[in-house]
């Protein structure tokens, strides 16, 4: 990726970095469409040899060669019989049946998470700088597991038996399905296993915000990661024939618009169907939009899809606006013809504009890429959001980290829309999803794995969520773009992610296997339910009190029952009480707590309030009361415990919910 | 034959496996021949989960769930990228 390296303060920070060899000793599974092997990310000019412990394979298939794997990409992989079972055979003169990647998907995630270092990198000019990953010393390994039709949970399953078995250090998937509870759920059981290993899993939230309760991925031993965007925009006006101007983004290149004004319509008054706002295939009338720019309201099909139908139907620009389903956030695409988008209210300026005007005329001006935009980061409003639908004790997503607009590589198989009818290659292409803030956090956890090789996935977590912010420099509170006001916890876990302090966090909340296990009794999982995630006998002690609330975990979620808490304002409290054990990764120091709330409503004390660790790797315990008040049902509030020693600050945040 | 049938995930405790099976694989084969001539393993798990993945009737997979050593048997379920 170009920019979001020096966005997260790695360049500035290299120094701090662990040293080529720790570094390429990590391993980086991911779990995607494939790979694109001759992309410059997988170059491997500098690596030494493949590590020992590396039981991984480059696989034969479709136009892929043992050859095509390097000291870079040291593994490719497929997994189709699950796929094929249901669907048939493999169409080989549409998809690849081997580990190639003609979809572009897990080229990009796995470059954005380890690729080696590119000069030159753009996509038709946007985004230009030096493209590389966020750990662009660790090695890959390809998985591909999901095909033109899907990815399947037998294939998935599959594909993380083999990343386990061939020995990855991190597992990245930038997939989900659902909402089910772990003992049905194989991306949560095949990461319990991976965990168990010493494997950090990374997980996207996916992509169903701003809905409440909408996060996938979200057992407590899987690193579930949310997105932000970076300061750095593409912007293109539309410029009204009232003489208005309106902010856009775009990354159309091409055959500028004539420098003059241009009929405009709007795609629903140009339409015999009901739907014809949208910009839908056949929908549009050529007669009425030939010559002109059509403004098209943005839902139902692809984005691209509609600068294409715009395009084939003769017109000959495009604005794309946002309705109330994504309000005011902008997502850049290369249309295939001169295109922008703009939020929900330029929009509806837009289309007063063209309503009363009896002559409506616009054009588009596209002004290439602006960095140092602010406020950034804010969350993107696609970005999935809490409360965690599974076990709402288990404060989800854990991080944000940039998934708006990233530049990394792509396949030579397919147009940077994706759309068949794109005949144009690149070889790195912009797009959004927390599929691509996914890969960032797998990265930067290799990364830590590199300084830190004996820290444990839970300890990698802790580091990431721990020193991660959410609030800007200013002191202001981090925004959420879907509202225009602060995020919450519930949209940004603990914060967007600051690798140079996760480097060195002072603190870290360690969880082992065993810990998980008892989770899953404060669950009341049946033994077999239980056999099922862990794999091994384990039976739930009768006699023992287990808690969801003990699981030691870097955030706190705390849940009230709104029928037994006392009506607001009326009385009695409802105290719930957390432990939590810290482990010392840092100088002998004294830590003090300090504690904020957003409400009345929630007081929130820690005891002991001051806790001092000697050597390295001594753990204290502390219990947190929370004291709430009664607050009618489907109320939350916020807060933030820290921890500091003067140098470092050891920051969870807390969400209370009331149910 | 392969009307009505879909893929499943069986689960199967690893530490139930009969002593006459040397090898796991041998035993989830035995499984599925149990409740299904036809049936055949799609992929045998050795890390991730201890089971197999198969193409089963609803039918053949209720009468899986209740042969000795078997955890759960769970619908294949389709994911998506993000």
């Amino acid at each position: 990726t170009t920019r979001t390296p020096t966005f997260l303060g790695l360049d500035q920070n290299a120094a701090m970095l662990p040293a080529s060899d720790s570094a390429s000793d990590v391993i980086v599974g991911v779990l995607d469409t494939g790979v694109w092997p001759e992309s410059p990310s997988f170059d491997d000019a500098g690596f030494g040899a493949v590590p020992s412990s590396w039981k991984g394979e480059c696989e034969i298939g479709t136009n892929f060669t043992k050859l095509k794997c390097n000291k870079k990409l040291i593994g490719a992989r497929f997994f189709a019989k699950g796929y094929e079972a249901t669907l048939g055979p493999i169409d080989e003169s549409k998809e690849s049946k081997s580990p190639r990647d003609d979809d572009g998907h897990g080229t990009h995630t796995s470059s954005t998470a380890a690729g080696s270092v590119v000069s030159g990198a753009s996509l038709f000019g946007y985004a230009a700088g030096t493209a590389r990953g966020m750990a662009p010393r660790a090695r890959v390994a390809a998985y591909k597991v999901c095909w033109v039709g899907g990815c399947f949970s037998s294939d998935i399953l599959a594909g993380i038996d083999k990343a386990i078995e061939d020995g990855v250090n991190v597992l990245s998937m930038s997939l989900g399905g659902g909402m089910s509870e772990y003992y049905r759920d194989s991306v949560a059981i095949g990461s319990f296993a991976a965990m168990e290993k010493g494997i950090l899993v990374s997980c996207s939230a996916g992509n169903a915000g701003p809905s409440k309760y909408s996060l996938s991925n979200v057992a407590p031993w899987i690193t579930t990661v949310g997105a932000g965007t970076l300061d750095r925009d593409f912007p293109a006006i539309v410029s009204l024939g009232n003489g208005k101007n309106f902010s856009g983004v775009s990354l159309f290149k091409g055959d500028s618009l004539p420098g003059k004004p241009l009929p405009i319509v709007y795609a629903g008054n140009v339409s015999n169907v009901t739907n014809g706002n949208l910009c839908m295939t056949g929908t549009l009338n050529p007669d009425k939009i030939k010559g002109k720019i059509v403004l098209c309201d943005r839902g139902i099909n692809p984005r691209v899809q509609k600068g294409s139908v715009v395009k084939s139907a003769g017109g000959i620009g495009m604005v794309l606006t946002n309705t109330a389903a994504n309000g005011e956030e902008l997502v850049a695409d290369a249309h295939l013809l001169p295109a922008t988008a703009v939020g929900e209210s330029t929009g509806d300026a837009i289309k007063q504009y063209v309503f009363s005007d009896p002559n409506p005329t616009a054009t588009i001006l596209f002004q290439g890429t602006k960095v140092g935009v602010e406020p950034s980061p804010v969350v993107a409003a696609f970005s999935s959001r809490g409360p965690n639908s599974i076990t709402q004790q288990i404060l989800k997503p854990d991080i944000i980290a940039p998934g708006v607009n990233i530049l990394a590589g792509w396949s030579g198989a397919i147009g940077p829309t994706g759309l068949a009818e794109d005949g144009r290659r690149v070889g790195f292409n912009i797009i959004s999803g927390t599929s691509m803030s996914c890969p960032h956090v797998s990265g930067l956890a290799a990364l830590l794995k590199a300084a830190h090789p004996d820290w444990s996935p839970a300890v990698i977590r802790s580091a990431l969520m721990t020193t991660a912010y959410s609030s800007y420099k200013d002191g202001k509170l981090m925004e959420d773009v879907a509202t225009g006001k602060p995020s919450t916890p519930f949209d940004h876990g603990a914060g967007h992610v600051d690798p140079v302090s996760a480097l060195n966090p002072g603190l870290v909340y360690d969880l082992l296997p065993q810990d998980y296990l008892n989770f899953l009794c404060a669950l009341n999982y049946t033994s077999g339910q239980i056999t099922s995630v862990a794999r091994r006998n384990f039976t739930c002690d009768a006699q023992k009190s287990y808690s969801v609330n003990d699981l030691n975990y870097p955030s706190f979620s705390v849940v009230v029952d709104a029928q037994m808490s006392s009506t607001a304002g009326s009385g009695s409290d409802t105290v719930v009480k957390h432990t939590r054990t810290l482990t010392n990764v840092g100088p002998a120091g004294t830590y003090k707590a300090s504690v904020t709330s957003t409400s009345d409503s929630v007081k929130i004390s820690v005891d002991p309030t001051s806790l001092t660790f000697g050597q390295s790797g001594e753990k204290n315990s502390y219990t947190v009361t929370f004291t709430v008040t009664g607050m009618p049902s489907n109320s939350n509030e916020f807060g933030r415990i820290e921890w500091s020693d003067g140098k470092h600050v050891v920051g969870s945040p807390v969400a209370v919910s009331w149910t | 034959a392969e009307e009505g049938k879909r893929t499943y995930i069986v689960h199967m405790a690893k530490s139930a496996k009969p002593a006459e099976f040397e090898e796991h694989r041998g035993w989830y084969d035995a499984s599925l021949k149990s409740v299904s001539e036809t049936a055949e393993i799609i992929y045998s798990y050795e890390t991730a989960i201890h089971g197999f993945s198969a193409r089963l009737t609803a039918a053949e997979a209720e009468a899986i769930e209740s042969t000795p050593g078997t955890l759960s048997v769970l619908p294949e379920m389709r994911y998506e990228l993000h």
